[in-house]
């Protein structure tokens, strides 16, 4: 039951394209050429027979282009939320090496690729030799980013925040929403110090929620802890923050992609006191993909 | 730029620089 | 304590160690990466201030080799654009300060036209660090590191310049605001350390915080440096700055280092522009403060002072703040007024020429004084054997003896004098008992006696027979008695 051929996937374009890093299920990172929505995905199949001159016969030879979101909970399960078929060859014998051109036009790629704790998003080329027994599959995978640009809107964020008689701080962040090499550019003002503060961080949390309704399941993970501040400020102390995002591993905020899991971020403001005690004010702050054209553009 | 960007911060007053903590 | 400090100091050496081998190797992102290790070590609450201070300079001492390395990469071309921003990264802020001032170092000693943003960025970004003790240091590093860096030229001299140095390369103002800042903020810490720790260590904490002064004494030494403060800025700018900040810590340890500093650094042309805040400033500090040792001092310097012309109303204003002193500090104790009043009398005797002139300024200290002991003692004579009455015989023997004619000091000088100055025998016969008295007689006696002339006392008729009749009659009196 060996596979009689070798399937090898040559996307057009490939030694101009950018390759973009995805974290694999097991902590480890993977490289893959990087598309965009709207982009052809087009390349060549190869087929190399295993042994030269011996014939393998098929019921078909077919790509496609598959993206789907696999929840970890329900393996067996796969939601294909894009699918595209194109058959490469009719049901017949292969008796040599061949090579078949495939496109798939304009693709819509709506969401980007994303491999969390209890999800992943993945979008990928598959190719099939269809068998009598068992088919030859060859699956090459892309990396889609979605790419916004810069919000009409975007506010900052800003409040006050106390508990009675205690603690009372103003904070402030900049913006509200963040591109993922963007600066949080901040300040803590202090309105009233009657405990004794040991230091002051900032973290940012990731929370990934899988399914809907009763059976949303949340995740959360601390990505970054941000020390913002040693030792005890008094009353009228404003204490900087300035915090780079591109020192991190981040997505782009996610919001319930195809009904199946989020991706959000929060901004979480931590005062550990002397006696370990924590007092923390958590926000969420929006992150988006700004595209490097834009950049330059605007550099 | 970038780099040094800062929020303009309200000035302590005397009083409360020099205070006791509370 | 010492345990602890070589522990600290082990870890260090390590981790240079293997930041130089990677700064060899060229590795410079994980250079940084042991750099910040090591400087982590300074984190530490573990350690006396004087263990800190050992710490802090062996990791200076390391910090250079990076600064080192930085520059001879930027002078051999190599771009290093998003160092700046990349040691942000570090995730506790003592590392990430330390690295972003040697980068932003070495930043404007590359790129003068990043040093007006730099400086600023550094010294507001340190006020992440409230911790006393580890602030202290962090921002002794900042001024330390940026102390040639510092813009000395004036918005003038750059318009001036032909060469087109841009403005924002900094001037003058920049530097002063950027110290005052560290200054205020250093001072600010070093006050606030009194209150750390339980009040059973209070006396240890004072010490400590002496040991620490000089981290903030720095900052005005550093503004003493620079050539473009001349005596407009010092006046409307500098001297402002600082008195606001001591005025208004109202600590005794800090106000009464501070005062003292400000008179050792600054020139003294620069003090005779602002006696009048100065010594307003000194009626406002707190009761705890020697306020007796900040007027000496800087009567004494101005005494001293050589090539420069006083201005002739100098006594004036000196003997008018005084009494507002004197008046705004009713818990003065006697002696320190006495001391005061004294320095007043000795730069009277060295600064004014004129004999009339400075005869009157004497009797007019001696005036004050008198009213001030009586007001304070009320009816009580100031005991021989007291400290009071040690220091009022030092006082009154100052006039006597050293401010006499052509600066005599033995012979008859000084016994004419005494009858010269109309308040003398006054404060000595209204306010002294008379065994203080008996040896101020006895000091004139000798002083005569003492020079061998006494035969030529009525001979070279320098004393009249008026003279002698006073002298024997009313000075001479407690020694009969």
């Amino acid at each position: 039951f060996r596979s009689g051929a070798d399937i090898d996937i040559i996307l057009d374009g490939a030694e101009n394209r950018k390759l973009a890093e995805i974290k694999s299920e097991d902590g480890k990172k993977d490289r893959y050429y990087l598309y965009y929505d709207g982009e052809t995905v087009s390349g060549k199949v190869n087929i190399t027979l295993k042994k030269p001159g011996t014939k393998l016969d098929h019921l078909g030879i077919k790509v496609e282009f598959i993206g789907e979101i696999e929840l970890y909970a329900d393996r067996g399960n796969h939601h294909e939320f894009s699918s595209l078929v194109k058959d490469l060859a009719r049901p017949g014998d292969l008796i040599q090496n061949t090579s078949y051109s495939f496109e798939f036009v304009n693709v819509e790629k709506p969401y980007e690729s994303y491999t969390g704790t209890n999800v992943r998003l993945r979008y990928f080329i598959r190719v099939t030799i269809v068998r009598r027994l068992s088919d030859i599959i060859k699956e090459m995978d892309i990396i889609v980013h979605t790419l916004a640009s810069y919000p009409e809107v975007n506010s900052p964020i800003k409040m006050e925040v106390g508990i009675e008689e205690c603690l009372h701080i103003e904070f402030e962040y900049n913006k509200s929403k963040y591109h993922l090499k963007d600066v949080i550019v901040g300040k803590i003002y202090f309105l009233l110090v009657r405990i004794k503060i040991k230091h002051m961080e900032i973290a940012i949390i990731k929370k990934e929620s899988t399914g809907i309704g009763q059976n949303t399941f949340n995740e959360n993970e601390t990505i970054a802890k941000y020390e913002i501040m040693d030792g005890a400020p008094v009353r009228g102390e404003s204490i900087p923050l300035r915090l780079f995002l591109a020192g991190y591993e981040l997505t782009p905020t996610m919001k319930d992609i195809n009904k199946k899991f989020s991706v959000r971020y929060f901004l979480n403001l931590v005062l550990v006191d002397e006696e370990e005690r924590r007092y923390f004010k958590q926000q969420e702050i929006i992150l988006w993909r700004k595209g490097e054209k834009t950049r330059k553009q605007i550099q | 730029q970038e780099s040094t960007r800062r929020l303009t911060i309200k000035k302590q007053t005397l009083d409360d620089a020099y205070a006791a903590p509370a | 304590q010492e345990k602890r400090l070589d522990e600290s100091l082990g870890n260090v050496k390590i981790q240079s160690f293997h930041m130089k081998c990677c700064l060899d190797r060229g590795k410079l992102m994980e250079a940084l990466k042991h750099a910040s290790n090591m400087i982590t070590e300074l984190r530490t609450n573990q350690l006396s201030p004087k263990s800190y201070y050992e710490l802090y300079m062996a990791v200076c001492d390391q910090l250079r080799h990076m600064e080192m390395y930085l520059l001879d990469e930027f002078n051999r071309g190599r771009k290093l654009a998003d160092l700046y921003e990349l040691v942000q990264y570090a995730g506790n802020i003592i590392p990430r300060l330390y690295l972003l001032i040697t980068v932003g170092l070495v930043y404007m000693k590359t790129t003068p036209g990043s040093r007006r943003d730099i400086l600023k960025d550094l010294v507001e970004m340190c006020r992440g660090v409230q911790h006393p003790l580890r602030g202290l240091f962090l921002r002794n590093y900042l001024l330390q590191s940026c102390r040639n860096i510092l813009p000395d030229v004036t918005v003038e001299e750059i318009a001036g310049d032909g060469d087109g140095k841009e403005e924002h390369s900094g001037t003058i103002e920049d530097s002063i605001e950027f110290i005052l800042l560290n200054f205020a903020e250093m001072n600010k810490l070093w006050v606030r350390m009194q209150h750390q720790g339980h009040t059973r260590d209070k006396d240890r904490r004072e010490k400590e915080r002496l040991e620490l002064r000089l981290l903030v004494g720095t900052n005005l030494v550093r503004l003493s440096q620079l050539e473009s403060i001349d005596i407009e800025r010092y006046k409307n700018v500098v001297l402002p700055g600082i008195l606001e900040q001591v005025v208004s810590c109202r600590d005794g340890i800090a106000q009464e280092y501070l005062m003292e500093c400000l008179i050792q650094v600054f020139p003294d042309e620069f003090h005779l522009t602002t006696l009048q805040p100065f010594l307003h400033s000194c009626a406002k500090l707190v009761p705890s403060v020697n306020v007796k040792n900040i007027i000496i001092a800087l009567i004494d310097r101005l005494a001293l002072s050589k090539d420069i012309d006083l201005p002739d109303d100098l006594f004036d204003i000196f003997s008018s703040q005084i009494s507002n002193i004197i008046q705004s500090r009713p818990d003065m104790i006697l002696e320190d007024i006495i001391s005061m009043e004294g320095s007043l009398i000795n730069f009277t005797i060295k600064k004014i020429n004129a004999e009339s002139k400075r005869e009157e300024s004497i009797d007019s200290v001696l005036q004050s004084t008198l009213n001030v002991i009586k007001e304070k003692c009320n009816k009580a004579r100031i005991q021989y054997r007291t400290n009071i009455g040690k220091e009022l015989l030092k006082f009154l023997k100052l006039p006597i003896t050293h401010g006499t004619q052509d600066g005599q000091t033995s012979g008859i000088a000084p016994i004419k004098m005494s009858l010269k100055l109309k308040v003398f025998k006054n404060l000595l016969k209204d306010v002294t008992d008379l065994e203080l008295q008996k040896q101020i007689t006895l000091s004139l006696l000798n002083s005569a006696l003492d020079s061998g002339i006494e035969d030529k006392i009525i001979e070279e008729n320098r004393l009249t027979l008026e003279e002698i009749e006073i002298f024997l009659s009313e000075l001479c009196e407690p020694l009969v008695k």
